[in-house]
């Protein structure tokens, strides 16, 4: 039921994403959530992802070796997914000193491996910085968990979110957006098979109920 | 670096929910 509803290949599923800032204040913690993926349960009775041609996007990230082509036509097909994120940039934390800005994901896989998650900032279609981290599996509930908490995110990034957040117009952070993207592969850190790849692709959120998404299963077809 | 000019995601064949930001119900 997970595979054809949620981001999840045969191996590997993504159980929770987000990007935050947090800042304490007067004793108390204050957590902004720019983007966020929150658990799900579905069933059968809900709808199925739709579907994207991985053509339509291939130049949106890295053409060069270990690009989204390269990755997807290496397969399996299943495990590649398209996030299209509306961003909340309304907080109201106060940006400098003593503000954490953090990325947390977590995964639950079928098998006790040991996992490489590559996550590659592209402007204009190229990459800019790339950050990989390692996890390992801890079995929980029959199932092997990985979790990355409280990852720090990089200082470009950083930077990227608050020369965005002082435009003055919504149309305008989304133009800058719209050659902004960002590709997550989660792979087999042995083998190098891919368990797991997502292309995000971002718009700022106009709803006063925070980021937003809609996932897509990419095909080519 | 130059930067090549891309096709705007708006002329590609993408679903229209694509451009609906979900309403929380």
């Amino acid at each position: 039921v997970w595979q054809d509803r949620t981001i999840a290949s045969a191996k590997l599923r993504l159980l929770e994403y987000s990007a935050f800032m947090e800042t304490q204040r007067d004793r108390e913690t204050y957590k902004h959530l720019f983007v966020h993926i929150g658990p799900s349960n579905p069933g059968y009775s809900d709808p199925v992802l739709e579907s994207i041609d991985v053509r339509q996007i291939y130049d949106k990230f890295s053409e060069k070796k270990g690009g989204l082509k390269e990755l997807y036509e290496k397969g399996p097909h299943n495990a590649f997914f398209l996030v299209k994120f509306w961003a909340d940039l309304s907080s109201d934390v106060e940006e400098g000193s003593g503000v954490f800005y953090g990325v947390s994901s977590q995964y639950s896989g079928t098998e006790n491996v040991t996992i490489s998650v590559s996550t590659k900032v592209c402007s204009f279609g190229k990459q800019v910085v790339e950050k990989v981290e390692t996890e390992y599996a801890h079995l929980d509930g029959g199932k092997y968990m990985f979790r990355i908490h409280r990852s720090p995110m990089c200082e470009y990034m950083i930077n990227f979110i608050h020369k965005l957040k002082h435009l003055p117009e919504k149309y305008m952070m989304n133009s800058v957006l719209e050659n902004f993207t960002i590709l997550q592969v989660v792979s087999n850190r042995e083998t190098q098979e891919t368990l797991l790849c997502i292309a995000f692709v971002f718009e700022v959120s106009t709803s006063e109920h925070g980021a937003q998404y809609h996932v897509y299963r990419l095909v080519n077809d | 670096g130059s930067t090549v000019e891309q096709v705007p995601m708006r002329k590609r064949q993408l679903p229209a929910s694509f451009w609906e930001e979900p309403k929380l119900t």
